[in-house]
């Protein structure tokens, strides 16, 4: 598949983020996720929404993104989660 | 990871539209109808009861806002975000509901022009009650835009959601989890417009009861002003007994928390301890503060050591501050303070004089007498005074319901009466049900 387009990428990451897919940013880091924890988190949105889970950002999911919806997060902010 | 649930302790939550949409197609009655409405879905198969209020302390705040609201959820403008509630809970802005009011909101409409207003207040109110996103495709918490819903009036929630809210709250009684619910009753409810607009008006039922001719159910004095309850409406008088209006306003849009098919009260009081107001029908009573039911109502009117089959009538006496019931020939007398029937009773026939020993209801009246109805009629007891004041019984209809007595003889004759009282000419043959051309409207406040 064609690598996505910066500004794609950017949109995704920042999607992926205010619905619950991947940890808010670092402080240190900024936005910076590696391949692996983003194609994850991808994957996990593109399930939850119905899509093939492939991890890439393609088309049907950067529209799925696009799509109209609810403010609240689907997924429980990772690092929201309170130690036991 | 999914979220840790959270519900409502209580189980009747109000809720309030604080601000409208401000360029939409969509008036506000319009809104409010479909606010009702998307409630009703969830209210309809679970044990909570929603009603609407105008003060500021709503359980559920809706609000039409942009881009940042103060809330962390800023909106940003059409497409993209369009709504977001917040989960029950202790925090201030537990159950509020936020759109996005850059969206074009629509009702029924088609799904290419707009958001369907219905379809996104049943998934946030789902949030407002303790939901979470799902992927079912079929939910309504899905969290994209799936395009309307159908008509308001026949939603069915998809089976997943049914589960879900059972999970949290139980099947509200008479609902089978298993069956399909059948189409309710919709005359009882919020007029919807075949057409957005911004209709301010609600069309009169035609079961609603004639003023002039009606026997009442109840009557009481509450908070000084007289109520008259007939079937599933009231009417009320000020204090100076001016009726507010000469349409009766439905039970269950002021007294909110009566559950919507009871079609009527057997009796009502203000309790001089507390002056929460008291209703009763048949075996239960509900208790309210202003027009709020309060938690845990209705309970068996056992509470007040009465037998089973309920109460034609109650009323406090100013002269000893005791509350008397009645029921057929027998009458019993309550401490409202001490919260127990005294010893003795019930006993036979009233202990008024003059009066009949079937009552509809009585009340007391800031004039300091007392007033017992039957039928069209009424009597009054001066203060202290153990029989009825010479010259009763007298005409309810005439005397406390603005009717003459032409009215009096039935609801056919008020269009002539109304006429001649207001100065207006009534050709002969002409029904004028509206009673526009007379030149007298007719107003009706319901909250």
């Amino acid at each position: 598949a064609p690598a996505p387009r910066t500004e794609d990428l950017s949109l995704g990451v920042e999607w992926l983020s205010r619905f619950g897919y991947l940890p808010p940013p670092d402080p240190v880091t900024g936005q910076l996720q590696t391949q692996e924890e983003l194609a994850k988190a991808i994957a996990a949105m593109q399930r939850f929404g119905g899509l093939e889970a492939t991890g890439v950002l393609d088309e049907a999911t950067l529209k799925l993104m696009k799509t109209p919806r609810c403010s609240l997060p689907d997924l429980a902010v990772p690092g929201a989660r309170r130690k036991r | 990871t999914t979220p840790a649930l959270t519900k409502w302790n209580k189980r009747n939550l109000s809720w309030r539209v604080r601000t409208f949409p401000r360029d939409s197609s969509l008036g506000r009655d319009t809104v409010r109808a479909l606010m009702y409405y998307a409630l009703k879905v969830w209210s309809d198969i679970t044990p909570l009861n929603f009603h609407e209020v105008a003060g500021s302390n709503a359980d559920i705040q809706i609000d039409f806002s942009k881009a940042d609201h103060n809330d962390g959820y800023p909106f940003d403008g059409p497409g993209g975000t369009v709504a977001h509630a917040f989960f029950p809970g202790d925090h201030h802005t537990a159950g509020d509901t936020h759109f996005d009011d850059d969206e074009a909101w629509t009702f029924r409409s088609s799904d290419a022009h707009g958001t369907d207003l219905f379809a996104v207040a049943v998934h946030e109110f789902g949030h407002a009650i303790g939901l979470t996103h799902i992927s079912a495709i079929q939910s309504i918490m899905r969290p994209y835009y799936q395009g309307p819903v159908g008509d308001p009036l026949k939603y069915d929630l998809p089976y997943e959601d049914k589960v879900r809210i059972w999970q949290l709250y139980g099947v509200r009684e008479s609902v089978s989890p298993t069956a399909k619910p059948e189409a309710t009753e919709t005359d009882n409810h919020p007029f919807l417009p075949e057409l957005p607009d911004n209709r301010t008006t609600v069309p009169l039922r035609k079961d609603v009861p004639h003023r002039c001719n009606a026997n009442f159910d109840a009557v009481a004095q509450i908070r000084g002003e007289a109520f008259f309850f007939k079937g599933k409406y009231f009417w009320r008088l000020t204090r100076d007994r001016h009726l507010v209006s000469l349409q009766p306003a439905q039970i269950h849009r002021f007294w909110r928390g009566l559950p919507l098919h009871l079609d009527s009260v057997d009796a009502v009081y203000e309790r001089t301890s507390d002056h929460k107001i008291v209703f009763f029908k048949g075996d239960r009573y509900w208790v309210f503060k202003d027009n709020n039911v309060e938690e845990g109502y209705p309970r068996p009117v056992s509470d007040f050591s009465l037998p089973p089959g309920g109460i034609d009538a109650a009323f406090s006496w100013a002269h000893n501050d005791k509350t008397y019931f009645f029921k057929d020939h027998l009458y019993w007398r309550y401490d409202d303070h001490a919260r127990r029937m005294d010893p003795g009773y019930p006993a036979e026939s009233p202990l008024w004089r003059g009066i009949p020993s079937i009552l509809d209801d009585a009340m007391r009246w800031s004039d300091g007498a007392s007033y017992f109805f039957r039928g069209k009629d009424y009597w009054k007891v001066l203060d202290s005074e153990l029989e009825a004041a010479p010259g009763y019984p007298q005409s309810t209809a005439k005397d406390w319901l603005v009717c003459s007595d032409l009215q009096a003889d039935g609801p056919e004759n008020e269009v002539r009466a109304e006429g001649a009282r207001t100065g207006a000419r009534s050709r002969p043959g002409q029904h004028d049900e509206s009673r526009s051309d007379s030149g007298y409207e007719v107003c009706s406040c319901t909250s």
